[in-house]
């Protein structure tokens, strides 16, 4: 059993490197396009009249930008004990929270395409079930632990048994299949809308609905299969 | 899980980029 055991704690240590690691690459990825993309929102943001896409704007740009920069910061600091927990819950509730202005996008672009309500409403419930999920895996499932072993810090990891473990795959199901429903039914009301009218330059609001709309819906889509299949088959 | 160490950082990208491109032709 005591081998067993330090053979878990190996491979729970190697997957947070692991996950460190893919954080840190996507850090470096964002703030790389942040800074080839500040003249612009310098340019389309900071000298236009403020409107409600100014403000959903800014709370997607630096909702991120302060979930990266504080797990950074927190790399820094060795948490002993049970120290760790209220800053790592603190920016995983805030990681949660970016999911609120990406529905917010996805309902008004719904909203402005269809000029229906209803079907807008549903496009935001559906984006904001990952909130949800999320919410409740950090504050049930979630607990403070001390691994031991080299490093003796504090971390916050999952203490689910192997039956709610499967449970868990549900909510991760859940999650990703309403992101997923919530994008194609985006991309079923842009194409519907639009593909008519995309006579319009490169230029226009119509070619950029589309274009950018159809690339959103087809990298997110990937994302969130492999996202949902890797899940399944762990 | 590492997915979403990727897929939350390129929805805020792809999320900037299109808002930023709506705005610039708007």
């Amino acid at each position: 059993a005591r081998a067993a055991e330090i053979v878990a704690i190996i491979a729970e240590e190697d997957s947070i490197v692991s996950y460190n690691y893919c954080s840190m690459a996507g850090f470096v990825l964002y703030l790389y396009d942040y800074l080839i993309t500040f003249p612009a929102e310098a340019i389309c943001f900071w000298k236009a009249r403020p409107t409600g896409a100014t403000v959903l704007f800014f709370l997607t740009r630096y909702t991120t930008m302060s979930v990266f920069l504080l797990e950074f910061a927190f790399g820094f600091v060795t948490f002993t004990g049970t120290s760790c927990v209220i800053p790592t819950r603190f920016v995983n509730f805030i990681e949660t929270m970016q999911y609120l202005p990406w529905a917010g996008f996805s309902a008004l672009r719904a909203y402005a395409l269809s000029r229906n309500r209803l079907l807008s409403m549903m496009v935001f419930v559906l984006s904001i079930v990952p909130v949800a999920v999320n919410l409740v895996e950090e504050f049930v499932f979630v607990k403070p632990a001390v691994l031991p072993g080299t490093s003796s810090m504090c971390t916050l990891d999952g203490t689910e048994s192997p039956q709610v473990s499967i449970g868990c795959v549900s909510f991760t199901i859940a999650s990703r299949g309403s992101l997923i429903a919530a994008d194609a039914m985006l991309i079923v009301i842009t194409w519907a809308k639009l593909t008519r009218r995309r006579g319009g330059d490169g230029g226009s609001f119509v070619h950029v609905l589309l274009r950018d709309g159809t690339l959103y819906f087809i990298c997110l889509l990937v994302l969130n299969s492999l996202h949902l299949s890797f899940n399944i088959a762990s | 899980s590492n997915v979403i160490a990727f897929s939350e950082p390129l929805t805020a990208i792809l999320i900037t980029r299109f808002m930023l491109n709506l705005q610039a032709v708007n």
